[in-house]
């Protein structure tokens, strides 16, 4: 464990526990993909069925659980308990798109051709592009709550941190994974464009709203 | 390098 692992995987936490905390405290999930989530959802449940067959530690474990737990926890607020809020009008980006070519992908691209690699695969792939529904809805309706937009920023930091990770890891552990440094690539580069916004405007006190 | 299948992360 190095500094920018443990940050990462605290910004991640610090997305969830917002995003749950949000949804709870305001009885609504107003401006929030529910397709995205369904994507973090399947990208948890196909990275983490490892947690029946191997054990890391025990800060793994229970990383995992919560994220899994939290995951879950999100869709059943979204779409059972708060559903008449979700603004699925919105949401509509095709996520078979996102989908399909990332099984695709996980089925040619993998270290090794069997169930729990290519799932991981899979996971890997998918969670580098499942914000784009969220994405697309903001820039959909023009504009994101100030704690959404804090949602999204921890979020996209995450995988940022991650990059830094494994640049500290192939130096100083001889370890590197080229299909997470690649899709990580990708999954922090598509945060890019709200990484400047957020800055530029959401942390000058100002709401985040996309020009006309 | 090491195997690249270490799944120690998140």
């Amino acid at each position: 464990m190095n500094i920018f692992r443990l940050l990462g995987d605290l910004s991640h936490l610090l997305a969830v526990i917002i995003l749950l905390l949000k949804i709870w405290k305001t009885r609504s999930c107003a401006g929030i993909s529910g397709r995205s989530q369904i994507l973090f959802a399947a990208v948890y449940t196909a990275r983490y069925l490892d947690l029946v067959t191997s054990y890391i530690s025990a800060y793994n474990t229970v990383m995992k659980i919560v994220f899994l737990v939290a995951s879950y926890g999100t869709l059943y607020l979204m779409f059972l308990k708060f559903k008449a809020t979700y603004d699925h009008n919105h949401d509509t980006f095709r996520i078979e798109f996102l989908v399909l070519p990332c099984v695709i992908l996980a089925l040619l691209i993998n270290h090794d051709f069997s169930a729990l690699e290519i799932l991981w695969t899979f996971s890997i792939y998918l969670e580098s592009v499942a914000i784009l529904p969220q994405l697309f809805m903001v820039s959909k309706t023009g504009e994101a709550e100030s704690i959404t937009s804090h949602y999204l920023f921890a979020l996209g930091t995450y995988r940022g941190l991650y990059l830094f990770n494994w640049i500290y890891r192939y130096y100083a552990e001889d370890h590197y994974d080229l299909i997470a440094i690649i899709a990580g690539i990708v999954q922090t580069v598509l945060y890019c464009d709200f990484f400047y916004l957020y800055i530029t405007k959401v942390l000058k006190g100002k709401k985040l709203q996309l020009p006309a | 390098l090491k195997p690249k299948y270490l799944k120690d992360e998140l």
